[in-house]
C-alpha cells in the first residue's frame, strides 16, 4: 500500500502550482490527491494509514466545497442559469469522420 | 504495434521510441513504444500523451495535458480536472478505473479512447474528416495520417504466411522468434471473435510474444472502432484465415 506517492504528488503539485491557478487551486490539487488515493483502494484495503489519509482528504475537500468530478461548487451555482454554449465551442463542420487506432505489439 | 490509419491503411510497425500519432493545430497525441518484455523483439505502447492546444473560448489555457504510463492511467487531466469549458467542451470520462478512459473534445467533435490491457495501451480516435485533411501531406502530421515510415513497417502478411512452416528452424533467427505456433494462435483468435486485420494482428502478437493479453487488445481495438463508427461493421469481411497470404507468400 504505497499511499506516500499520492502525498508526494500532492505536495509537488502544491509547490508547482503555487500562485498560478487562482481560487480553484486548492480544489484542483486536492482532487488530484483524491484521484490518486482512489486508485490505491485495492492495494490498501484495511490499511489504517490509508483510511486516515483518505478521510483527511475527503474532509478537506468538503471544507473547501470541492466537488470530486472536477468542478468547484460555490454559493452562486444554484442561482446561475444554464449558460449558452459559445458558438466556437461547438463543432460546425461536416459530420463526416475518420478513425485511427493503435494497439498490440 | 498495429496501426489503422485515418485513410484506411492497416500496418504493423516497429516504431520503437517516441512517435507522434496525431499532430494538428488542435491536438497532439504522442506515444512511446518499448520492447515487450521477454525474448521477443516486438514493441508495444507503454506511454501516451495527449496535449489539447490552447483554446481561449473553451477554457483551455495555455494547454491541457493528459498523460498515461504503464500502470498509471489517470482518471483526470494533469491538473486534476476532469472537464473544462462551457458545457464540458473538453471532458475526460473514466469508464473503468485504471483501464479505460475516454476524452471528448466537443468543439472539434473528436473522441479519444485509451485502454490499458496487460502492460500496454490501445488507442482509438474519431475526428472530423475536415480536420484530418487539414494536415494531409504534412510531413509532421503523425502516424495516423501518414502511416509508419516504410523502413519501420513489418510485412505481417508474409510473416504470418511463412513463419508457421519454419518453427523448428527459427532458433538461429533472432529478429522475430515464434513464441506460439500459428495454428494455436489462430484457434485463440477465432475464439475471441476478432476478424480481418484484427485477426491478423491477434495471431501475429500471439506468435511473436505468446502473451494472451494482446488477444484482448485486438478485440478491444475492434470493439472501440465499431463503437466510434458502427458503419464499419458493413465493410467487414469477417475473415479468420490466412489462405490469401499463404497463397501469395507460401512458396
Amino acid at each position: 500500500c504505497d499511499i506516500d506517492t499520492c502525498a508526494k504528488q500532492f505536495q509537488r503539485l502544491q509547490s508547482v502550482e503555487n500562485g498560478v491557478m487562482g481560487p480553484d487551486k486548492e480544489c484542483i490539487t486536492l482532487r488530484t490527491y483524491w484521484n490518486c488515493i482512489k486508485k490505491k483502494v485495492r492495494d490498501c484495503k484495511g490499511d489504517l494509514n490509508y483510511l486516515t489519509v483518505r478521510t483527511g482528504v475527503k474532509n478537506r475537500m468538503g471544507q473547501n466545497n470541492c466537488s470530486k468530478n472536477g468542478r468547484t461548487l460555490g454559493p452562486e451555482d444554484e442561482k446561475t442559469s444554464v449558460p449558452t454554449i459559445p458558438s466556437v465551442c461547438s463543432y460546425h463542420g461536416k459530420k463526416v469522420y475518420k478513425h485511427c487506432g493503435l494497439f498490440g505489439d | 504495434p498495429h496501426l489503422s490509419t485515418f485513410h484506411g491503411d492497416f500496418q504493423t510497425c516497429k516504431v520503437q521510441g517516441a512517435w507522434p500519432l496525431v499532430k494538428n493545430k488542435f491536438l497532439l497525441v504522442q506515444v512511446t513504444n518499448d520492447p515487450v518484455t521477454g525474448e521477443s523483439s516486438a514493441t508495444a505502447t507503454s506511454k501516451l500523451t495527449v496535449v489539447i492546444k490552447k483554446n481561449q473560448d473553451c477554457a483551455i489555457e495555455p494547454y491541457l495535458m493528459y498523460q498515461a504510463q504503464t500502470d498509471a492511467l489517470p482518471g483526470a487531466f494533469h491538473d486534476g480536472h476532469t472537464h473544462y469549458g462551457p458545457h464540458k467542451a473538453v471532458e475526460l470520462l473514466e469508464i473503468e478505473e485504471g483501464k479505460h478512459v475516454e476524452i471528448h473534445i466537443r468543439y472539434i467533435a473528436t473522441t479519444i479512447v485509451v485502454r490499458q490491457i496487460g502492460r500496454y495501451f490501445t488507442f482509438a480516435i474519431k475526428m472530423p474528416e475536415e480536420i484530418v485533411n487539414s494536415t494531409k501531406g504534412d510531413s509532421n502530421s503523425g502516424l495516423c495520417d501518414r502511416g509508419c515510415p516504410a523502413h519501420e513497417r513489418i510485412n505481417y502478411q508474409e510473416y504470418l504466411a511463412t513463419r508457421h512452416k519454419k518453427i523448428d528452424n527459427l532458433k538461429e533467427d533472432s529478429a522475430i522468434k515464434v513464441q506460439m505456433p500459428r495454428s494455436d494462435a489462430e484457434g485463440i483468435c477465432r475464439e475471441a471473435k476478432v476478424v480481418d486485420f484484427y485477426f491478423d494482428s491477434c495471431v501475429f502478437d500471439l506468435m511473436t510474444t505468446g502473451d494472451k493479453n494482446f488477444t484482448l487488445a485486438a478485440l478491444s481495438a475492434l470493439q472501440d472502432i465499431i463503437k466510434l463508427d458502427p458503419s464499419i461493421v458493413n465493410s467487414q469481411l469477417n475473415r479468420t484465415d490466412f489462405r490469401k497470404y499463404d497463397k501469395t507468400f507460401g512458396n
